[in-house]
């Protein structure tokens, strides 16, 4: 474990918590994309399938589970709590997510390490994660107002993947030289799709003025 | 153990 992995991780944690508290706060899911939502829930169970099969350590075991509640608690409440389901944009959030599911599914079928049920599943996590923001960026560009803690919540979950890529370095020239090109052409592509709305959330955040993004 | 690359990241 090194610091940039660490940091990675708690604010990805952040990210999550930052939303649940949100939804379970304001009682609203107002410019949240469920369908994002949803697709982070296969991610996570489509990663974590060694979960009871493979101990690695029990911060290995605990955030997963974390991630797989939060994750599959947010849907939840979006789905069916009678109060916060009212305030879902469900007409404004209209990405066709299994046109990116099933792309990502075929690609795992042609590029993984091994050809195994469990490694292309978690192949598929890794290219689905890449893309699953998607919806929630199309969303944020209809919607006119972004409130702050759904800037802070994309935000902080695009700096996640960043300072993994950050972690990737530092393990590639510390522990000998390994190449994983999956996660890391993978994770490039995620924190690259970031891109333009870091720039205006940065912006936003400078002049101190409110989130907009560009139609 | 055989090292899965990545596999013990979250």
């Amino acid at each position: 474990m090194n610091v940039f992995r660490l940091a990675g991780d708690m604010t990805h944690l952040l990210s999550i918590i930052i939303l649940l508290l949100k939804i379970r706060a304001t009682k609203s899911c107002t410019g949240i994309s469920l369908k994002t939502q949803e697709l982070y829930v296969i991610v996570f169970l489509t990663r974590y399938l060694d979960l009871f099969t493979k101990y690695i350590s029990f911060y290995n075991t605990t955030m997963k589970l974390v991630f797989l509640g939060t994750s599959i608690s947010i849907v939840w409440y979006m789905r069916y709590h009678k109060v916060v389901k009212q305030t879902y944009n469900k007409d404004q959030d209209t990405f066709r997510h299994y046109f990116l599911a099933i792309p990502c599914f075929l690609l795992a079928l042609l590029i993984h390490h091994e050809f195994t049920v469990i490694e292309v599943l978690w192949t598929f996590s890794i290219y689905l994660e890449a893309v699953a923001i998607l919806p929630q960026l199309v969303l944020l560009q209809r919607s006119r107002n972004i409130d702050n803690l759904t800037g802070n919540y994309v935000f902080l979950l695009g700096a996640y993947r960043a300072l993994y890529l950050v972690n990737w370095v530092y393990r590639y020239f510390t522990e000998n030289h390994l190449v994983r090109w999956i996660p890391w052409l993978s994770g490039l592509v995620q924190t690259t799709l970031y891109a333009d709305f870091f720039y205006y959330y940065i912006k936003s955040w400078k002049n101190n003025e409110k989130l907009q993004l560009p139609a | 153990r055989h090292y899965y690359p990545g596999k013990d990241e979250l």
